[in-house]
């Protein structure tokens, strides 16, 4: 573990939190994609098959369990809650997301570490999570104006993939053999996806104004 | 991290 590495899992964890947050707090998910949600369910639920297999770490362990439950959470919460479900912009969250993940399963399917059920899978939840933001992004660009917590937990969300590519470059420094192309070609994608957010927010935040992403 | 040491990340 290395601080890039732990600074990552805890812009991680904060992102999902300030989500949390604005849906409880304001009992309303306006500017959430459900889509996306759902994208990251599938990511964590994925990617984490070897949860009850390999023990790696009591934090490894609890920190799947935490992004497997916020995240069913939250679609469940979306879904399900008579309250939030009412604010849910179902007009403007119709990004077919569905491509995405047939793409990343056949690119999973022709690129992966080892033809086996769980590498396969593994590769699919990183392709699948470099990609899961855009129906986010496409929505706020529909919507307009941005509410701070949407914004902040954007933010962070963009910010921890780039904090695990300084852990890549840090690990690929230190480490002998160390080499993860999947992951670090796809958070490259995957930070980059952010970049024209992070100037508009940046902007909005030096002239201190509503963030607003151009149509 | 699987039979081969890989996968300690989250």
């Amino acid at each position: 573990m290395n601080i890039f590495r732990f600074a990552g899992d805890m812009t991680h964890l904060i992102s999902i939190l300030v989500l949390l947050l604005k849906i409880y707090a304001t009992k309303s998910c306006s500017g959430i994609s459900l889509k996306t949600q759902e994208l990251y369910a599938l990511v964590f639920l994925t990617r984490y098959l070897d949860l009850f297999t390999d023990f790696i770490s009591l934090y490894n362990t609890l920190m799947k369990l935490v992004f497997i439950t916020s995240s069913l959470a939250i679609v469940w919460c979306m879904r399900g809650d008579p309250a939030v479900r009412r604010t849910y912009d179902k007009e403007i969250d119709t990004f077919r997301h569905y491509f995405l993940v047939l793409g990343c399963f056949v690119l999973a399917l022709l690129l992966h570490e080892k033809f086996t059920v769980q590498e396969v899978l593994w590769a699919f939840s990183i392709y699948l999570e470099a990609v899961a933001i855009i129906p986010q992004l496409v929505l706020l660009q529909r919507s307009g104006n941005v509410d701070n917590l949407t914004g902040q937990y954007v933010l962070f969300l963009g910010a921890y993939r780039a904090f695990y590519i300084l852990n890549w470059i840090y690990r690929y420094l230190t480490e002998a053999r160390f080499t993860r192309w999947i992951a670090c070609i796809s958070g490259l994608v995957q930070t980059a996806l952010y970049a024209d957010f992070f100037y508009y927010y940046f902007i909005s935040w030096k002239n201190n104004a509503k963030l607003k992403l151009p149509a | 991290a699987r039979r081969d040491g890989s996968k300690d990340e989250l």
